[in-house]
């Protein structure tokens, strides 16, 4: 399973989620305009966390992160 | 299996419940408005509460939580 | 499989069945009005109650119980 | 694979029958009008009986039952 | 794979005939008006018979059986 | 894989043969109008045949035989 | 994976033919007018050749034989 | 996976090529205007030649062979 | 997974490429125009090449080649 | 799960991030305008970055980088 | 998983790129205008790039690389 994260604007954050017991973050992702970074769930990362203006592609359609 | 939850308020709560006999929250993760938060059930995970103002995709469709 | 749950009242009941030769109650998770609950069938659940008013999404679409 | 009952009135009667060579009764799970009931086929059950004014949705759609 | 038969009167049928070298009835249970049952094929049942008026859904869509 | 028979005149015959190197009639079950059989291929049946008037619903859609 | 053959004249055949690294007939099935036989692809039949007039229906749709 | 084809003409030859290393004819089937052959790809039979006017049926659609 | 090339002339040449470290032709199957020849990925072949004027029907649609 | 990646300037870079516990690049690809790069997740990639100008198709639908 | 490109100019050049922990180019194959190649994701494959001016056809569409 993948997400494709589109960041709108600089400083998009795609944090990865430690899977089992606890629940850390494990990596941090920075994104500039424009890039786009496709990630998958693995054996490490069972959530993924995203902060900043992003518009994120998955099976369940497609949605948008915003900046508060 | 993943749901993505995205948070229309600030203060939104993903909580995790642990699999097995027995019931209980082993994690919660907060949101601000406007972040995204992905998550598997997993291992650990075979239960998920929301609570709070958040917009929910899932296999089954879109749904919405609300803040009484 | 999973079902999404959301409480249209407080008091909402999602109750889990025991899996096995034997049908008991091992949980009862309380919901607020407007909080969701998205639960698994799992090694231990085989059956699922909901009592109070509430909309339940599922892979064979949507459906509303309510509070007699 | 499971079905979703809704009781349409008082006293629904959802039941398992026992899967293997005999076919018997092995649990009766009464429901109040507006409760659903959520239930999986599973090693101890291969048949399911409904007895009562009900609406049963599953795979293969909806139907409803009723009081004669 | 399961069928669901709803009873459309008093004495249906449903008869289940064993898998194997040999082709049995070991089972048959009684419906009365309204009453719907819902049945598996299962390692002792390969065919099912339904005597009396009733309406069955499965993965093939919708057939009524009747009574001469 | 199962094939649902609705009989549509008296004296339908549905006739199971034997799966392996040779091919033989193994049983068959006669119908009255109107009763139903639903069956599956199975270890021991890889082929069926159906005699008299009759309607079938397969994965396949829907046919139907005639009494020449 | 299975094909219903259904005759629509007297003396349809459906042949059998082997599994391996030769081809040989190993069975013909003889079909009267307006009878139906459902055969499989199995450990000992990997070709199927019809003869006379007939229509089959398989998992790519409807088409249909005839006697030249 | 397996094909229909239907000889459109006499003599249309359905060749069987062998899977490994090398590839060589194994069997050739000759229809009769009209009749029906149908084939799976098997442990001996990775690749199939038509020659001749025919109508084949698969998983893909529907084509047909002419005699230049 | 398989292919189905039609030659739309003569001398179309279908070309099986080994699987492995190393690319090599392994076979080429020529075709007469109107000739059919299906073919299927295997241990031994896992890039195929089309010369010649010819339709190609697969999982993803239908292409044509031509002689350039 | 593969993806599709259309460069549409010089200098498009398709960044493979490395599975497991740490996440770093372990390989960036560089297109020029006009080039094609399929990509696999595989053992060693669960993760891919794009950067510069791009048209991007996967399951999920087409999605465009640019180039801030 | 394959994909079928299409030469729409002499030289378009299909390379195949290291599965594994390095990526590097195991094979180039040249095609001529209007040729067809057919490739599948290997054992030794993991990633293909385009070159040159062709159509390529996959699970996810089809789409066209360019000479610049
Ligand atoms: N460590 C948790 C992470 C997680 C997955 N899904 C969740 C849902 C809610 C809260 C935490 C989680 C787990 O693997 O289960
Ligand atoms: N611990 C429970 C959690 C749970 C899953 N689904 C439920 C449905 C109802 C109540 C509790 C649950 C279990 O793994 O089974
Ligand atoms: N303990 C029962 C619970 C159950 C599942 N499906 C049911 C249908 C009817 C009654 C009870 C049940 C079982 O695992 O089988
Ligand atoms: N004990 C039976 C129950 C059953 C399943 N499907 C049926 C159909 C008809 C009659 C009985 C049944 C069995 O497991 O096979
Ligand atoms: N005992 C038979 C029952 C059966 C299944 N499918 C059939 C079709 C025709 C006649 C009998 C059957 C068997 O398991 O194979
Ligand atoms: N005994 C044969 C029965 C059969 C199955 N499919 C057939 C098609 C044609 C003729 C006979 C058959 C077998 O198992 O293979
Ligand atoms: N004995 C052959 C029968 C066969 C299957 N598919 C074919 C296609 C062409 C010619 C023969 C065949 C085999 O099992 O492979
Ligand atoms: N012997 C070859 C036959 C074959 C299959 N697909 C092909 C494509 C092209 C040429 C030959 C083939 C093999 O099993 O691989
Ligand atoms: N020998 C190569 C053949 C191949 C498959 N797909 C490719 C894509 C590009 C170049 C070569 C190939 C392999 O099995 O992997
Ligand atoms: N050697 C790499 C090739 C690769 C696959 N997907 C990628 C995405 C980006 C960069 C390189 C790659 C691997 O097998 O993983
Ligand atoms: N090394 C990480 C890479 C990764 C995959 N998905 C992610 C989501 C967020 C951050 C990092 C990742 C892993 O395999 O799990």
């Amino acid at each position: 399973e993948f997400l494709i994260i589109k960041a709108e604007e600089n400083g998009v954050q795609v944090i990865g989620l430690t899977r089992g017991e606890s629940t850390k973050f494990h990596h941090s992702e920075k994104l500039d305009a424009g890039e786009l970074l496709i990630v998958q769930f693995t054996e490490h990362t069972s959530a993924i966390k995203i902060k900043g203006k992003a518009t994120v592609q998955s099976r369940h359609g497609e949605i948008e992160s915003f900046n508060s």
